[in-house]
């Protein structure tokens, strides 16, 4: 395992569990996108359905299961225990129009015509657009918290630097995998815009506002 | 080949 990588994963859990912690200790999920936290469950829970089968190293299922568990705990916050803070009426987007496509696409494009690998395919694809309703639904209200934007830059910097492992391992050790590539490469591109307005104004003490 | 389904990243 490269630095990229290891840091990737770090930048991700960090993500996690700073949205975990700004909702505990907020005891609100004003302002989060409820439809990407599900998105993100499938995605964790498909993916990661090798722990039954696979043994990588404890690494890896280490960081597996707080994923997993995070993100359920995540939703269950927001549907569940802090269910009146949140903002449904905000969070519109037509989750259809990304799972539909995704499970289509991983049908077509895999590596293996299997259950196990077709449900993996799918997560990563889905994975890669699972945080527009999210990314709407600041559209939405022009605004996000300042702690909401630094979720949204951690998210962002993991799958960045996920392409720069990609690069080091074809590089160091001939390993590529297109499909990651391709929507590791799409889910980058849709934080660009995020990036350039965090960079512009949060990191200058501003919140997050769009202009109208 | 074998490491292509061996999905060894998180």
């Amino acid at each position: 395992m490269n630095l990229f990588r290891f840091l990737g994963d770090l930048s991700h859990l960090l993500a996690i569990i700073l949205l975990l912690l700004k909702i505990w200790k907020s005891r609100s999920c004003a302002g989060i996108s409820g439809k990407s936290q599900v998105l993100f469950a499938v995605v964790f829970t498909a993916r990661y359905l090798d722990l039954f089968t696979n043994y990588i190293s404890l690494y890896n299922t280490c960081m597996k299961v707080v994923y997993i568990a995070c993100s359920f705990t995540t939703v269950w916050l927001i549907y569940s225990k802090f269910k009146a803070t949140y903002d449904g009426n905000h969070d519109t987007f037509r989750v259809e129009f990304l799972v539909v496509p995704t499970a289509i696409l991983a049908f077509l494009v895999n590596h293996d015509f299997t259950p196990l690998e077709i449900l993996w395919t799918f997560s990563i694809y889905l994975e890669s657009v699972a945080i527009l309703p999210q990314l709407f639904m600041v559209s939405k209200t022009g605004e996000a918290e300042t702690i909401t934007s630094h979720y949204l830059f951690a998210l962002g910097v993991y799958r960045t630097l996920y392409l720069f492992n990609w690069i080091w391992r074809y590089h160091f050790e001939g390993f590529f995998d297109l499909i990651a590539i391709v929507a590791g490469l799409v889910q980058t591109v849709l934080y660009c815009d995020f990036f350039y307005l965090y960079i512009t104004k949060v990191l200058k003490g501003k919140k997050l506002s769009l202009p109208a | 080949q074998d490491t292509i389904f061996t999905h060894d990243e998180l």
